[in-house]
């Protein structure tokens, strides 16, 4: 029996430490160290070979990332919906995609469907001028369901990106959260769902509550994808790790900064090696 | 909740006579699990059970109550320790011995620093003072035009930038002319940054060596994770914070960032933001954050 406390490269306990202040939850932290501990017994000669026991950790972070969370590529046209709670960076994600999609040669439009918080329209107009893309507001007191209505109409014949932006709403509120499912059932009724993406925008600052968001929105409007934004700051963003293990929704996009360049396609091994000092 | 799980490991120890190394080793377990839950800092976490077990070691279990009953109390207690400062004024603001009164926000992105601007006005004006707004981010887009209506929303007047002003400059002029405005009290609002920005770090130190303001708050996410303790020290380094603001309390976030926060730096914690509104601004009850962080 390998004992793995008094093992001099390894510290299980720093270890730990290291999965538990990544935001990683308790129960992922040990369920992975379980799967480590199993590889590392059927390798016994490589018991002590701290080198060996951090590659393995890697790509058991690696394998919860990418199974079962491969997505394909966007279709030619394609409706992006961007949901989220409060100040997560759904705005900002709206804008410096809508520069990304339009660099890879795509016509976007981007849609302002915030009609609640004070000069929502106002941030994503000027975000529209700077990355010099059409935009779509409502008219005043009108409807997000409404707006989008009326855009989804002018859509179909067009090969078209569209991205919506949406108002932070905390999942526990149920009248947002009814908002929201009726503005996806409106979408759903007009266009084919392979065109429709769900993209929930979570902070790589946020602890657990990730997995109760992540929870009722996509019960409510089932996801299609998520966007981890700030990861420029210094918090690991471990949470990805439970929520894939839970709900293997693609993670999209990485947010890492302010400017509209600031965005990069998500990639599970540079992320690991972010993760792991 | 964690107070069920507690009952449920000490039924079987009721009669035993004491709290034993051994009787509370599991219950220490099962708070570590739930704390971690609840986005309490490993640090804080460890350093609390170090305390409850200090407390609860040997102590006699009355026959009215069982250890269950004990422990919980000492757990509550604690936690309640730690988030009541030992001097009960400062969860007040500090006025100004001279007007007008400072607040300076600071804080991440998003946090919710521009509403809480506002709220904070509005709580002002309501208790007979005399507030301002300083429009001072002048990075985020339509960061200005966000405060104006808000300003306007709750009829309070509002600094911002003229042409060409940067941050330091509207907050110089502000304080310089907040008397002849007649405000006697001026809310900065802040862009949101990141602790390790080197120049945005260096720009909100300025404004607060420069102004110097009686209240520095940083103003924390409910949601946060492990990583906000590395942040607020790094804020509270460089700003010396006088006090912070738990923000979008109305979320099922457990809250635990705030224990850690104030575990590791004594901070006051003088208002929590508990909805969008104007008027969803609330003055800090410890009991309530404890036992929405015990679950
Ligand atoms: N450092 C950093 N900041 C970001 C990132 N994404 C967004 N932000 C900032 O986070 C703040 C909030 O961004 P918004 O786009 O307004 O967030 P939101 O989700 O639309 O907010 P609400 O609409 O109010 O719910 C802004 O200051 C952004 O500049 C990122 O990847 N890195
Ligand atoms: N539910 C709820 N939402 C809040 C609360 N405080 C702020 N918000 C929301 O959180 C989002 C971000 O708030 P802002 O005031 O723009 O945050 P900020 O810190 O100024 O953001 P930056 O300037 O970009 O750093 C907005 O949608 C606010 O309405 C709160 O206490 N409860
Ligand atoms: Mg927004
Ligand atoms: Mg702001």
């Amino acid at each position: 029996v390998i004992n793995y406390r008094t093992t001099p490269e390894i510290d299980f306990n720093k270890l730990e430490e290291t999965l538990l202040l990544a935001d990683i939850s308790l129960q992922t932290t040990e369920n992975i160290l379980k799967t480590l501990k199993s590889r590392i017994e059927s390798n016994s000669s490589k018991s002590n070979d701290s080198g060996f026991i951090v590659e393995q950790l890697r790509q058991i972070l690696v394998d919860k990332l990418q199974i079962n969370n491969q997505r394909g590529p966007l279709s030619e046209s394609t409706i992006i919906l961007l949901v989220g709670v409060n100040g997560v960076g759904k705005t900002t994600t709206a804008g410096k995609l809508a520069h990304q999609l339009t660099h890879q040669g795509r016509s976007v439009t981007l849609v302002a469907a915030d009609t609640f918080r004070a000069a929502a329209e106002e941030q994503l107009t000027q975000w529209a001028s700077r990355v010099k893309v059409d935009i779509v507001k409502g008219l005043e007191n009108e409807a997000p369901a409404t707006i989008i209505y009326k855009v989804l109409k002018n859509f179909s014949e067009r090969t078209q990106t569209i991205i919506i932006d949406t108002a932070g709403r905390l999942h526990t509120r149920v009248g947002l959260m009814e908002e929201l499912k009726k503005l996806v059932r409106v979408a759903e009724k007009m266009i084919p769902l392979t065109m429709l993406e769900k993209w929930i925008v979570l902070d790589a600052n946020m602890g657990q509550n990730a997995i109760h968001q992540v929870e009722e929105f996509h019960q409510g409007i089932g996801l299609t994808g998520i966007v981890l934004t700030k990861v420029d700051g210094t918090a690991k963003g471990g949470i990805v790790i439970s929520l894939a293990d839970r709900f293997h929704i693609p993670i999209v996009y990485l947010g890492v900064g302010e400017t509209m360049d600031d965005i990069i396609p998500f990639d599970a091994q540079e992320f690991v090696s972010a993760l792991l000092p | 909740s964690i107070t069920e799980k507690l009952q449920g490991i000490f039924k079987n120890l009721r009669g035993q006579g004491k709290l034993t190394e051994q009787n509370i080793e599991e219950t220490l377990k099962q708070i570590r699990a739930s704390l971690l839950e609840a986005d309490v800092h490993l640090e804080a976490i460890q350093k609390f059970l170090e305390k409850i077990k200090q407390k609860s070691l040997g102590k006699e279990v009355a026959l009215s109550l069982t250890p269950g009953q004990v422990f919980i109390k000492i757990v509550q207690s604690e936690l309640i320790n730690i988030l009541t400062p030992k001097d009960k004024t400062s969860t007040r603001l500090k006025f100004a011995p001279a007007p007008p009164t400072l607040i300076l926000l600071a804080g991440l992105q998003g946090s919710g620093k521009t509403t809480t601007a506002a709220k904070l006005a509005y709580y002002y004006k309501k208790d007979g003072r005399k507030p301002g707004l300083v429009a001072a981010d002048l990075i985020r887009p339509a960061a200005i035009e966000q405060l104006e209506v808000l300003a306007s929303q709750i009829q309070v007047p509002i600094f911002k930038p003229a042409a060409g002003e940067k941050a330091i400059e509207v907050c110089i002029r502000a304080v310089k002319s907040a008397l002849e405005s007649n405000c006697n009290m001026l809310i900065l609002d802040t862009a949101g940054r990141l602790h390790v920005d080197e120049s945005m770090m260096s720009e909100i130190t300025s404004i607060a060596q420069r102004v110097k303001p009686s209240n520095i708050l940083f103003v924390a996410d409910a949601m946060a994770g492990q990583d906000i303790v590395r942040v607020v020290t790094t804020f509270h380094n460089k700003l010396h914070l006088t006090g912070t603001i738990l923000t979008k309390a109305d979320s099922d976030a457990r809250g635990g960032a705030i224990l850690s926060i104030t575990s590791t730096t004594e901070l006051p914690i003088l208002f929590v933001g508990t909805s969008e509104k104007m008027d969803g601004l609330e003055p800090f009850y410890p009991d309530r954050i404890a036992s929405r962080i015990l679950g």
